[in-house]
C-alpha cells in the first residue's frame, strides 16, 4: 500500500533524511531464512522532523525492557533493514556488544547522532539497530560500502566519541556479504582494535 | 547542498519543547 509522505509540521525542526522505525522479533527454534525475517519484520512508523521524532519515541517500549530475541531499526527512509535491500547490499555494519542494562541508554545516544549528522560520512549512513538477546545486548551501524576504510574508520571514531565509549571497547565490523553466506548478523565478525 | 546537524544538547532540548509532547 502507498503511504502518505510524512513532513516536518509547522514550526518543527527538519531533519536532514526522514527515518523509519521498524520492529521485529523471532522465535529462536525457527530458522532465520530471508523469507521469515521479512515476515517478522514491521514498519511501525515515519518521521520528518525532530519534534515528530521525539513523539514517537516517546510512545515507544525501551530496548532495555524488551524481552526475548527482539529488534528495533531506525533507518532512513526506502531502505529496508535486510541484508539484501539495494542500499545494504554492499554494505556491512559495525557491533558493540553491550551488557545487560546499557541497551536503552546506547540506543538513544546512537539515534541522536544519526539524526543529527553527527558521522559525517555523506550518504553512507543506512540505519541503527539495537538487538535484545538472551545474554548480552547489541548495537550496530549499518552503512552502503564495505569496502570503504575511511568511512568506516570515521564511523567507528564517531560511535567511540557519541557512546563515550571507553579505549578498550570490543568494536566489530560485519560486511553484509559476510552475513549472508554464514546466516548470522554477529558472528564471525572482525575484531578492530 | 546544506546538511542539517544537530549536537545532542539541542535535540535533548527539543524534546522538552511543548510540540514534542
Amino acid at each position: 500500500a502507498k503511504r502518505k509522505a510524512v513532513t516536518p509540521g509547522a514550526g518543527e525542526h527538519p531533519l536532514q533524511y526522514n527515518y523509519t522505525f521498524w520492529y521485529s522479533r523471532r522465535t529462536p527454534s525457527r530458522p532465520a531464512n530471508t523469507q521469515s525475517y521479512e515476515q517478522n519484520i514491521k514498519q511501525i512508523g515515519t518521521v520528518a522532523s525532530v519534534e515528530q521524532f521525539w513523539r514517537f519515541y516517546s510512545h515507544l517500549v525501551r530496548p532495555g525492557d524488551l524481552t526475548g530475541h527482539s529488534d528495533f531499526h531506525l533507518f532512513k527512509e526506502g531502505i529496508k533493514p535486510m541484508w539484501e535491500d539495494e542500499a545494504n547490499k554492499n554494505g556491512g555494519k559495525w557491533i558493540i556488544r553491550l551488557r545487560k542494562g546499557l541497551a536503552s541508554r546506547f540506543w538513544e545516544n546512537i539515534i541522536l547522532a544519526m539524526l543529527g549528522e553527527q558521522f559525517m560520512v555523506g550518504e553512507e549512513i543506512c540505519g541503527v539497530v539495537v538487538s535484545i538477546r538472551f545474554q548480552e545486548d547489541i548495537i550496530s551501524v549499518w552503512n552502503k560500502t564495505a569496502s570503504d576504510q575511511a568511512t568506516t574508520a570515521r564511523i567507528r571514531d564517531t560511535l567511540r566519541r557519541v557512546l563515550n565509549l571507553p579505549p578498550s571497547t570490543i568494536m566489530e565490523y560485519k560486511t553484509h556479504t559476510d552475513s549472508i553466506k554464514d546466516n548470522s548478523s554477529f558472528r564471525n565478525t572482525k575484531i578492530a582494535v | 547542498g546544506t546538511r542539517i546537524i544537530y549536537d545532542r544538547k539541542f535535540l535533548m532540548e527539543c524534546r522538552n519543547s511543548p510540540v514534542a509532547r
